[in-house]
């Protein structure tokens, strides 16, 4: 489903060049449950926005169900992001001023549901993860583990079959973490694809691959939780 | 130093009004290392932001180094922020186009740093948190877990004897937040007085006492790192 071959990706800012990715090449077959793992740093962030097509790599390939992204316009690629691709952003990414609904229903008008069942999925969706009680609140009147699951229900929104998630508990007391984590396990045993990025062994416990970056490389992959 | 009587923290949005600290009477001793912990929601955040006079509560009183806060006007409040207290904030809050460097002098400024000491002050903040090779990069360029630690940087700059840090290592790898938790303990050893939000086991196992919140309420509070 998701192949790269020596993927990098180079950010210019000024005079100085960072290579965040350093020919990253990996395959991840439909339905797979993967942790990304590394040091701060290391180049997971990068990697994640490449495989979520919000952002181009400087060299390599990249295959997205056996199609080479770099051959895809930019309207089929924002189709494909809204409609197959979910992606919890590290710092959330949330509208500040718009409410958690208001927020978990913005890409279902992409996708052109109905706006009468929208509230209702919307709803559904925080209730999932824990804010029911949180529908109406504007998401800057929110805590930080919050808004962080306010972030994790808009990714879910259109029922995407690929979830990319950027470090989704970091700001997560342990027992809230486990609750979301049992959600992605759910979602991961209904089949649908997972890539989440961690550093903490709780929640890298529950995939069933970890691949681990160091310096833009990939160091190392494992099978199962790593030791 | 620092001693609350049951204050309280009630946020109104539009129609709502969410509770959010009821009744947090706690007192801590010069030279303390302390743990918050607490679920998502429980108030963290909202105790933190009033124990750094970021934030006025609702009612109840507070005592800081045995002066009641609500007598300050805004400049000796601002003063003290500046001068005794460094905060490191669960988003960062840093300024997205300065430089790591010139986020780290900001504080300085306020605090009338000599210009010529100021660069110098930065860089030694930022290699210590391992940040030396990004001084000059922007902070909207920076991973997640770095602008983290510019933020921990920043809070340093004035020497501040009190130090309140939201979630420090949230979006830190293992490693990292190891070293980032060693200088915590170090700045412990030479006498300040620090808290620390967390709610990372490894974390709470350096610090001295545990206060746990629930639903804007002290829980529990034990001393030395919880089971
Ligand atoms: N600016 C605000 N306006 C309205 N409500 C708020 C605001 N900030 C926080 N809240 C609410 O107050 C409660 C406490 O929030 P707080 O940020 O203190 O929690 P926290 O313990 O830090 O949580 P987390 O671990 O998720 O960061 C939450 O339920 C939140 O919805
Ligand atoms: N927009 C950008 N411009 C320039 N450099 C960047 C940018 N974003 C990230 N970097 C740099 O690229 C490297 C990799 O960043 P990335 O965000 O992928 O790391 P990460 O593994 O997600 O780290 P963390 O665990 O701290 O979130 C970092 O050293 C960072 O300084
Ligand atoms: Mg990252
Ligand atoms: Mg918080």
């Amino acid at each position: 489903l998701i192949r790269t071959e020596r993927i990098t990706k180079v950010y210019r800012t000024g005079a100085v060049e960072v290579g965040a990715l350093c020919g990253v090449s990996l395959e991840i077959r439909e339905g797979e449950y993967v942790g990304l793992m590394g040091p701060s740093g290391s180049g997971k962030s990068t990697l994640m926005h490449l495989l979520g097509c919000l952002d181009t790599p400087t060299g390599g390939r990249y295959w997205l169900g056996g199609r080479d992204v770099t051959t895809l316009d930019d309207i089929e690629l924002a189709r494909l992001r809204n409609r197959e691709i979910g992606f919890v952003f590290q710092n959330f990414n949330l509208l500040p001023r718009l409410s958690a609904g208001a927020n978990v229903q913005l890409p279902m008008v992409y996708a052109g549901i109905k706006p009468r069942d929208r509230p209702r999925r919307a709803r559904e969706l925080l209730e999932m993860v824990g804010l029911g009680g949180r529908v109406h609140h504007r998401s800057n009147e929110l805590s930080g583990g919050e808004m962080q699951r306010v972030a994790l229900a808009r990714a879910l929104a259109n029922e995407p079959s690929i979830i990319l998630a950027d470090e989704p508990t970091g700001n997560l007391d342990t027992r809230t973490s486990e609750e979301i984590m049992s959600l992605f396990d759910r979602l991961a045993d209904q089949g649908n694809t997972i890539i989440v990025v961690t550093h903490d062994p709780e929640v890298s416990a529950h995939v069933r691959r970890v691949i681990r970056l160091r310096d833009g490389q990939v160091e190392s992959q494992t099978a199962g939780s790593p030791a």
